[in-house]
């Protein structure tokens, strides 16, 4: 799991059976002490910050989740109570469970003055999500590390701050190796973007007995994150990314190689991919539609776009032929 | 490309946790991504110019324990806070 922290925005992305939507009324109580920020909307007693995205594949153990989390509605019921404005989407055919949800609320009007300050180019936004199953077990298994946990627990204590023996951690520095065996680190050709190398952080860890997270930082401000499971049978990658591929290569590469290079290193039998921009014009709308015409391993199975006020949402799955 | 550089630049560290967890029921791939923007951009965050990134690390870490999930480690630039979660 990860979560991404802005000045005024986040994304968090939980795995497993987390229970996601339990922390909204507490965040938005925080914010509201220590922050001063208040989204209440009086009249109708719901909260009203600029924009809510919420989305899940179909997942393979609903029946394993958690309260709300086991079933679709009872979540759009749950934001719904909690936000004004929502929508909700069950993208893809619903009768085979590879279908994918997304819930959205309206963007929040701004008055005259601020939308037009917001023509800028910084308000861009695009995400690129891959969600890859039945990978291959070649694959998988650089995604196993057969580390041990310790039996005993660590001496109690507050976690700590920046140390000197991090390079000490096996789930982290096994983390560092997967991804320099595998070439996640070279997903995106920022070196070769503006005769500059832009900045690069990563930070990964190999949970035991097996499985991967990993979060890289691209020029300080976007990101892209992967996380693995890899047991037989319920085999699933997932790659998200909001890295402008275009601009930060200096249009070198687009998602369409970004795609290729995350299917070389899972290699799944079936995946889906979804990608918001905010307009119909970026130019992966197009090379992404012409992948699913052209690829050679891959079949397009379902393709559907939505137009969703403010934003573009191409959806594609596909299996292999 | 990484460097090695990366396992000793984290803002913070759970190395308890690290040693420790154990993700043995794990079974569930597909992940939920909950994406909130509170404002359109950072230029129109209200107030003495406190953001999302004021919120302190252990705040962050009793909103995540609603969630069932605990921070592994965090890595920091000038512009975001990126946290790796358990599960």
């Amino acid at each position: 799991s990860s979560m991404f922290i802005y000045p005024h925005r986040m994304t968090l992305k939980t795995c497993g059976t987390t229970t996601t939507l339990f922390c909204l009324p507490r965040l938005f109580e925080i914010l509201h002490e220590l922050l001063g920020w208040d989204f209440r909307n009086e009249e109708e007693g719901k909260f009203e910050p600029f924009k809510v995205f919420y989305s899940r594949r179909a997942f393979m153990f609903p029946s394993k989740q958690k309260s709300i989390h086991r079933n679709w509605g009872d979540e759009v019921d749950y934001l719904n109570a909690f936000f004004c404005s929502g929508k909700s989407y069950v993208v893809g055919r619903f009768d085979d469970r590879k279908h994918w949800n997304l819930y959205v609320t309206d963007t929040k009007e701004q008055d005259e003055q601020v939308a037009a300050v917001e023509e800028s180019p910084a308000v861009e936004d695009e995400t690129f999500e891959i969600l890859m199953t039945g990978l291959d077990p070649e694959c998988t298994e650089q995604f196993v590390s057969h580390r041990q946990v310790s039996a005993e627990p660590q001496p109690l204590g507050q976690p700590q701050e920046r140390t000197n023996d991090d390079a000490d951690d096996d789930g982290h520095l096994l983390g560092y190796s997967m991804t320099r065996k595998t070439g996640l680190d070279n997903v995106y050709n920022t070196a070769s973007a503006n005769s500059r190398d832009a900045e690069f952080h990563h930070d990964a860890f190999a949970f035991s007995p097996c499985g991967y997270s990993s979060n890289m930082i691209v020029d300080n401000h976007y990101y892209y994150t992967l996380h693995v499971t890899p047991e037989k049978g319920w085999s699933y990658a997932s790659f998200e990314s909001n890295v402008p591929v275009s601009e930060i290569s200096n249009d070198r590469q687009d998602n369409v190689d970004v795609l290729r290079k995350v299917l070389n290193v899972f290699r799944p039998r079936e995946f889906c991919l979804t990608f918001f921009a905010k307009s119909a014009g970026n130019k992966n709308f197009d090379s992404l539609q012409q992948f699913a015409s052209k690829s050679r391993l891959y079949e397009k199975k379902e393709r559907i776009i939505y137009d969703l006020e403010d934003y573009q949402l191409l959806y594609i799955r596909f299996e292999r032929k | 490309t990484i460097s090695i550089t990366e396992l000793t630049n984290h803002s913070y560290i759970d190395h308890q946790l690290s040693a420790t967890l154990d993700s043995t029921e794990a079974f569930e791939g597909p992940e939920k991504l909950l994406e909130i923007w509170f404002f359109p951009h950072v230029g129109k965050v209200p107030g003495e110019g406190k953001t999302l990134r004021d919120v302190p690390v252990e705040t962050w870490v009793s909103i995540l324990q609603l969630v069932k999930c605990e921070v592994l480690s965090i890595k920091s630039t000038p512009e975001m806070d990126a946290f790796l979660l358990s599960e």
